[in-house]
């Protein structure tokens, strides 16, 4: 079927077969042409053959808003805190989100509650594809407490539960003026080096990370675990500020799916143009500005891209403005005033 | 001079250009597995390369060539309609291990038609 006015030929959008051609009936391939001729796009896909996901697979709040704002359907993005990953996506084609593996029983948790294990499995990215950076992404404390104090987060790169010599990537301190402002939890992100994950994922396809979650007081390091007892204690009381790594008991799959950590990776196969292409940053306010424009400046934007416009020109009215967020190139910061759902 | 001008409405009508064409994914089953879009518009070329090749038919130098030489032996074909410019679509899709993508698909939707 067509859309669109230009419908002189084609009948209401619908091609119509021109006088000379064969029959509609006729016209149809065989079943096996049809087969064919079906692999061979999804081959230039990048597929062997068609995925038949089970029913009611979730998917990632994340990877949709990231879908509708790349689609400039900003008024769709749900996370008020959404940022546009355009350091990651200036090169990459191909976004792959990976929920974490749930090992079965105990397997896999320590006695000390305060560090946690989660691997991923990676094996799925095609060896054609260029893994260029990724991002590991934890829900904070739904439930946390604002009288808290400030917690230290250390995460390592772990090839199991029990390795003793995790490498420390990255060591954060975590307070609660945000979470004071986000009653659903608000998404850590860290940066994963690309060069890292590769090696870590060599072989396996495999990637492991041990979360160390302790007070800020707390002088407890990980290589000593025999005197871990005293932050233990600490990190007891306090547990309902912890990152959302594990399953709340009668959780069911769809809230499970939105609060579980997420590792993203950018990747490109080689083929076409990366995802922010016709995203182009204007020089000075910061401001994003989608559409190609000709030799004279002027837009070419088609009527239905000016509609998206003027959609857009609304949403900016309505309190909520695309800008940059601590000076981060790139970065999107939704007003909490006045947002209103459309 | 209504006829005459009926007569090149009907002929530019019949010269290369863009059509729509919307691609709904739920029509060959692909809506299982492709969670956005639904559909998309891919537009298709159709038409007739006839001399004079207007300037807004994009038409190559061969196309030109091609034509003119079909002016005068009607054996050598006259010069296809295809698309001159085409553009990315990204999808957001399954994978076979039900893994979220989203992916940027080159060359999926025409932009431009010419000769």
């Amino acid at each position: 079927g067509g859309q669109g006015g230009d419908t002189s030929e084609t009948g209401h959008g619908r091609a119509s077969p021109s006088p000379n051609s064969p029959s509609p009936t006729s016209a149809l391939p065989d079943p096996g042409l049809a087969q064919a001729i079906q692999s061979l796009l999804l081959s230039r896909l990048g597929l062997q053959s068609q995925p038949n996901p089970r029913p009611g697979v979730s998917v990632p709040q994340y990877l949709l808003d990231l879908y509708r704002f790349h689609q400039q359907q900003y008024h769709l993005v749900e996370d008020p805190l959404f940022r546009f990953p355009s350091q990651h996506i200036e090169q990459a084609n191909t976004v792959r989100s990976f929920h974490h593996h749930e090992p079965l029983g105990d397997h896999g948790k320590t006695n000390d509650r305060t560090r946690v294990h989660i691997s991923f499995n990676i094996s799925s990215i095609p060896q054609d594809e260029l893994l260029l950076s990724a991002e590991l992404r934890l829900l904070r404390g739904v439930r946390a407490s604002l009288a808290q104090g400030p917690y230290r987060l250390n995460l390592y790169l772990s090839k199991h539960h029990k390795d003793p010599e995790p490498t420390l990537l990255e060591t954060r301190l975590l307070n609660n003026v945000l979470l004071s402002h986000q009653p659903n939890g608000f998404w850590e992100v860290f940066r994963l080096d690309a060069e890292v994950l590769r090696k870590a994922s060599a072989g396996t396809g495999s990637l492991g990370f041990l979360l160390e979650n302790r007070p800020e007081n707390s002088t407890t390091s990980l290589p000593d675990q025999s005197s871990s007892a005293a932050g233990e204690d600490e990190a007891e009381k306090h547990k309902e500020r912890h990152l959302r790594v594990c399953r709340s008991v009668g959780q069911d799959d769809h809230s499970w799916a939105q609060e579980r950590p997420l590792l993203v990776t950018y990747s490109h196969d080689g083929h076409g143009a990366p995802l922010v292409k016709h995203i182009r940053r204007t020089a000075g306010n910061g401001q994003w500005v989608r559409g190609r424009k000709g030799s004279n400046g002027k837009s070419k934007n088609s009527s239905k891209s000016r509609k998206k416009d003027q959609g857009w020109g609304r949403a900016k009215k309505g309190g909520y403005s695309v800008q940059d967020r601590d000076g981060d190139k790139g970065g999107v910061n939704w007003s909490d005033r006045g947002r209103v759902k459309r | 001079n209504g006829g005459h001008s009926a007569k090149l409405k009907r002929l530019s009508r019949g010269r290369c250009r863009r059509h729509p064409l919307y691609v709904d994914f739920n029509d060959v089953g692909w809506h299982k597995w492709i969670i956005a879009p639904s559909g998309y518009d891919a537009f298709f070329c159709l038409g007739e390369c006839r001399y004079p090749l207007a300037d807004h038919m994009n038409a190559s130098s061969h196309a030109v060539v091609q034509t003119m030489v079909n002016s005068v032996n009607g054996a050598v074909p006259r010069a296809c309609c295809v698309p001159t410019s085409l553009s990315p679509i990204a999808l957001l899709y399954l994978d076979h291990q039900d893994r979220v993508v989203l992916k940027n698909y080159q060359d999926m939707v025409v932009e431009s038609c010419g000769c």
